[in-house]
């Protein structure tokens, strides 16, 4: 799981059984009284400039704790809190693995010419089943978790972590499995790498680039129900035009692919406006454009303020 | 690409949580996403409230992380953006 932490807003990505939405409470407590940020509606509830909540349907929704084990009651919940949500299911409904997702209206007021800085705003994102499982054992590492107790001399949370296991291992899988190369990059482009290997197996990791823009991978490679994430939000055309290097994220999800080989998989695009090249590219993917895969779906949808791009594909 | 000296430029981590944490019981993939914008940008913050995301302390984080059952393991920061790394 990974949380990223802007000035002004916040991106929490959490797998397992976590309570994603239980922080809801708290996290406005403490944008109220800390930050003194007014954002409260009319109606007494939150009306932030825009708010996405988003997952693939679960492989063991039964296992998920209270209001995750069923998408309306999360939609329910969210209500509670934001003003003018609306829920989406996209992809087939006769499919387990369709995708889910809230999003609320942009709060437009708070939109002027000079902060249109967002303007550029695009998330990639690629859900990952059934991978290859050779693949899969790359992200498998079965060291040993230890059962001691650290003391305050152990100095638990200083800045000494070369002889830090998990981490190690977590920078080890991806050297190996060149994840570090998913964007071209040089010397110029700033880069910061954070990774974890799980025990007994698992494996997540934050990139950073340019100091602004971040990519995240989660997988957690067990045979019966491996699953990998990939979701980035760096603009790629703005990369390609830094380094010189030329570059679209149809190459990236080339790199992400030959990573993982999964049998199935969804991608989709968020963004700004269908003019964003990234978007005009994306959405053109020919047959040819994604060897050994089948596309089998492909729906765009006009939400408010943005443009989303689903694709899903079979291995053939 | 990555060097080897990301692995000793943290401004925290929790080597007690990284020794011990157990993912066995971690059998479930796909991920929650949420995704908040309190402004558009940094610029559209309230000027007089210059306080931001960013003020808020590490603990307060791991006590607002504890709600969702996540820990945290580790966190790279930059001028523009903090990045952690969590339990499950």
């Amino acid at each position: 799981s990974s949380l990223f932490v802007y000035d002004h807003k916040i991106t929490l990505k959490t797998c397992g059984t976590t309570t994603t939405l239980f922080c809801l409470e708290e996290l406005f407590n403490v944008i109220e009284h800390e930050l003194d940020w007014d954002l409260k509606h009319e109606d007494k509830k939150y009306f932030p400039y825009k708010v996405f909540y988003s997952r693939r349907c679960f492989m063991f929704p039964l296992k998920q704790r209270s209001i995750h084990k069923n998408w309306n009651d999360e939609v329910d919940y969210l209500n509670k809190f934001f003003c003018y949500g609306k829920s989406y299911m996209v992809g087939r409904n006769n499919q387990d693995d369709h995708w889910n997702l809230y999003v609320s209206d942009t709060r437009k007021d708070m939109q002027s010419e000079e902060n249109a800085e967002n303007e550029n705003d695009e998330t990639l994102e690629i859900l990952m089943t059934g991978l290859d499982p050779a693949c899969a054992d790359k992200f498998v590492c079965n060291r040993e978790v230890k059962d001691v107790v650290f003391s305050e001399n152990n100095d638990n949370k200083s800045n000494d972590d070369a002889d830090d296991e998990g981490h190690l291992l977590g920078y080890n899988m991806t050297k190996k499995t060149r994840l570090d190369k998913v964007y071209e990059t040089d010397s110029n482009v700033s880069f910061h790498h954070d990774a974890f290997a799980f025990s007994p197996c698992g494996y997540s990791s934050n990139i950073i680039l340019q100091n602004e823009y971040y990519y995240t991978l989660h997988v957690t490679p067990e045979k019966g129900w491996s699953y990998a994430s990939f979701e980035s939000n760096v603009p790629v055309s703005l990369l390609a035009q830094q380094t010189g290097k030329e570059q679209d994220n149809i190459d990236v999800f080339g790199r992400v692919l030959d990573v993982f080989k999964p049998k199935d998989l969804c991608l989709t695009f968020f963004a700004k406006s269908m003019s964003n090249p990234s978007f005009q590219k994306l959405m053109k993917m020919s047959k040819n454009s994604i060897p050994h895969y089948k596309k089998m779906d492909r729906i765009i949808y006009d939400l408010d303020d943005y443009q989303l791009l689903y694709y899903k594909f079979q291995r053939e | 690409t990555v060097t080897i000296k990301e692995l000793t430029n943290h401004s925290y981590i929790d080597h007690e949580l990284s020794a011990t944490l157990d993912s066995t019981e971690a059998f479930e993939g796909p991920e929650k996403l949420l995704e908040i914008w309190f402004y558009p940008n940094k610029t559209a913050i309230p000027v007089p409230k210059a306080k931001t995301l960013r003020s808020i302390a590490v603990e307060k984080w791991v006590h607002i992380l504890k709600l969702v059952k996540c820990d945290v393991l580790s966190i790279k920061s930059t001028d523009t953006m903090d990045a952690f790394l969590l339990s499950e």
